[in-house]
């Protein structure tokens, strides 16, 4: 879900 | 991982191997436009802000690539505008960066997923990450040409985000995963290079030079 604080993508 | 988002990370890597060895192997920076290397360091120093905000162990790659991107984009930054800066082309690369810079920010702050500090440092990012090559679209559209080694560069450049098109769509169908700000960015940042490409496609390839109608 976009409100993911933490950033998977580089 | 997916093998579109892997791809995309590697021709990302590719495009900056690619420009630093063609600024050191001829020591010379003409036809690079400084202010784009200046926007693409920004862009990684505010997404990657974590790393230096706590510790991270290096142990998996994700922090290694951030580093690299860091420390690589800051490091052609240096040599352009210093140890090759006698080659830098500062007439033609004029693009006002601050009508990029200034627009990015505003817009994070108006459109973001959560108004922090940190996810709106990471919207800017990618909002600038969108327009970053204007400068050197730019650039290459004043002296009308590129060197071969810069096409390449633009080309590895331009397909990384593209590739991230894909990574994306599969997320989507796969993961049910969007994240519509990166994508709207993302793809903007593609249209722009689709007339490069256009001319990287049709001519590079059979190993002409990229010459613009000046």
């Amino acid at each position: 879900d976009e409100t993911s604080a933490v950033k998977d993508e580089l | 991982m997916n093998i579109f988002r892997l791809f995309g990370d590697l021709s990302h890597l590719a495009a900056i191997a690619i420009l630093l060895l063609k600024i050191w192997k001829t020591r010379s920076c003409a036809g690079v436009s400084g202010k784009t290397q200046l926007l693409f360091a920004v862009c990684f120093i505010t997404r990657y802000i974590d790393l230096f905000l706590h510790f991270v162990s290096l142990y998996n790659t994700e922090k290694v690539m951030k580093l690299i991107y860091i420390s690589a984009s800051v490091f052609t930054c240096y040599l352009i505008f210093f140890k090759f800066k006698a080659t830098y082309d500062g007439n033609h690369d004029s693009m006002r960066a601050e009508f990029l810079i200034v627009p990015a920010a505003g817009l994070a702050c108006l459109i973001n997923t959560k108004f922090d500090a940190i996810e709106i440092l990471w919207t800017f990012s990618i909002y600038l990450e969108a327009v970053a090559i204007l400068p050197q679209l730019f650039l290459i559209s004043k002296t009308g040409e590129a060197e071969t080694i810069t096409s390449h560069y633009l080309f590895a450049q331009g397909s990384y985000r593209a590739l991230y098109i894909l990574n994306w769509i599969y997320r989507y169908h796969y993961e049910s995963h969007v994240d519509t700000i990166a994508i709207v960015a993302g793809v903007v940042q593609t249209i722009l290079y689709c007339d490069f490409f256009y001319l990287y496609i049709t001519k590079v390839v059979k190993g002409q030079k990229i010459v613009l109608p000046a």
